[in-house]
């Protein structure tokens, strides 16, 4: 059965330590810039 | 549990080059005007799976205008970057793509290029001469007397104008002008030229001899015109699907826009 948690809960959850040397992934798009930008 | 979609692709992912490179080498594999475009960043991807090994790629490129023509044997990665100083051109292309085991194939095009706007170069570089429009009379004089001065004094074939690729027009400190266009080979000598240009046709396809010319005409303080042109030799020639709009560009034949 799936139950709604409450927002403090789910924010509480979220908070949970992330492990050591967690890098976040960056934001997949837009990628690099090879040469400028204009 | 069914098995958790793929992530997304990642616009730097090896994937995304991958795919972002061969949509590079169509755009300049099937265009006939203007310069190559060089591939700056990768704006968006998305990729719709039809089956086993069988996807849909959708890609967003930023492209920046190279100094190679486009019908230069140079290969793209020898072909410098505009820099922003120079008055860069900007290609933004959707692409679409077909990858079947691992095989990429571009199914659509559209690109539209623009220069930077005059404000920007400006701002950076105050007395950098700007792009003119290719139908400036001074650019359209220049091109014309240059073009007559090199036929003037070539041993060679007659050349004729093909279209302006880019020029500029600087007032100070001196009065000067700049333009490159494409040149053709015709089937005359220069020689014979002389007594009836009219008659000099470009060569047929397959023994077509395209080139390009720089020009520089000081005008002021005093008169001097330097002209060099660079024959390409005869190439493959590659079907003509036009992809890259090239506002203002003069060609010789009105009327033959691009999509």
């Amino acid at each position: 059965s799936v139950t709604k948690r409450a927002v403090a809960g789910a924010a509480q959850h979220d908070k949970v330590p992330r492990p050591v040397g967690f890098v976040p992934r960056p934001p997949p798009c837009p990628g690099k810039i090879r040469h400028f930008d204009i | 549990v069914p098995a958790a979609p793929p992530a997304p692709l990642g616009c730097d992912d090896p994937e995304s080059e991958a795919a972002a490179e061969a949509a590079v080498n169509y755009i300049n594999g099937h265009s006939h005007h203007g310069y190559k475009f060089a591939l700056n960043r990768i704006e968006d991807i998305r990729v719709v799976p039809q089956g086993p090994n069988n996807d849909i790629i959708f890609l967003e490129l930023d492209l920046l205008e190279t100094k190679c023509p486009i019908l230069s044997p140079t290969p793209l990665a020898n072909c410098t970057v505009r820099s922003f100083a120079e008055h860069a051109v900007e290609g933004d292309c959707d692409v679409k793509l077909q990858r079947v085991d691992g095989t990429l194939s571009v199914l659509a095009s559209k690109c539209h290029s623009h220069a930077d706007s005059s404000e920007d170069i400006l701002k950076v570089c105050p007395d950098c001469p700007l792009l003119a429009s290719l139908n400036n009379t001074e650019v359209l004089e220049t091109v014309s007397a240059a073009l007559n001065d090199y036929n003037s004094k070539t041993t060679d074939s007659y050349l004729r104008l093909l279209e302006i690729g880019r020029a500029k027009v600087q007032y100070y400190p001196a009065h000067i002008v700049v333009a490159e266009f494409a040149v053709g080979a015709t089937n005359c000598s220069a020689e014979e030229a002389k007594a009836n240009a009219g008659a000099c046709q470009l060569l047929p396809e397959d023994q077509s001899n395209f080139g390009f010319c720089t020009s520089v005409m000081v005008k002021r303080p005093s008169q001097d015109l330097q002209v060099d042109c660079q024959l390409y030799g005869h190439q493959v020639p590659v079907p003509a699907i036009p992809l890259l709009s090239r506002p203002g560009v003069t060609y010789i034949h009105p009327g033959q826009d691009t999509s």
